[in-house]
């Protein structure tokens, strides 16, 4: 899976 | 990070210097479901583990301190201060936690992107999240009277997930098209969950009345 598995979010 | 994201975040950390400040102001939580305020609690330290294992940017590091501390310190408020806690609606604030945290438990331990603790506990969060409004929204319900404060509260806390709602759709096509079910389907379920309290806030709203839900 991409980095961008919305983690960056809060 | 988009326009819709941040002001997301903004609207989420409004609606809590909105609680506090009406906590510390009027010395007062009524209308305010501890049931809900506890779940937030829950939902941010099961959320927030990735603090100790990843670092991803110094303002995601601090609003996640600010979300954990606020929540933290509204629950204490609402428990142990001398004068607020004597204003809680104890006997109106009925909602049992495990009827919800146990389903969206059991329900991330099925359905998770891996299986790993942090991340069925990150999915558990997302579940929980979702639903974690809805003893606020039966108080408000038997609430006789809302006050501007709470109804403020409650209608920011829903147009956070609205607004990320708008931020994975501009995500989608600016990044890649990653699909996301699970906290897209969550946060639209979270969404939904206000829509009956958004139609009668904007109405009394508009016609400059004070807000009151139908039993």
């Amino acid at each position: 899976a991409k980095t961008s598995s919305l983690k960056d979010e809060l | 990070m988009n326009v819709f994201r941040l002001a997301g975040d903004m609207t989420h950390l409004l609606s809590i210097i909105i609680l506090l400040l009406k906590i510390r102001a009027t010395k007062s939580c009524t209308g305010i479901s501890l049931k809900t305020q506890e779940l937030y609690v829950i939902v941010f330290l099961t959320r927030y583990l990735d603090l100790f294992t990843k670092y991803i940017s110094f303002y995601n590091t601090t609003m996640k301190l600010v979300f954990l501390g606020t929540s933290i310190s509204i629950v204490w408020y609402m428990r142990y201060h001398k004068v607020v806690k004597q204003t809680y609606n104890k006997d109106q604030d009925t909602f049992r936690h495990y009827f919800l945290a146990i389903p969206c438990f059991l329900l991330a331990l099925l359905i998770h992107h891996e299986f790993t603790v942090i991340e069925v506990l990150w999915t558990f969060s997302i579940y929980l999240e979702a639903v974690a409004i809805l003893p606020q929204l039966v108080l408000l319900q038997r609430s006789r009277n809302i006050d501007n404060l709470t109804g403020n509260y409650v209608f920011l806390l829903g147009a956070y997930r609205a607004l990320y709602l708008v931020n994975w759709v501009y995500r989608y096509f600016t990044e890649n098209h990653l699909v996301r079910w699970i906290p897209w389907l969550s946060g639209l379920v979270q969404t939904t969950l206000y829509a009956d309290f958004f139609y009668y806030y904007i109405k009394s709203w508009k016609n400059n009345e004070k807000l009151q839900l139908p039993a």
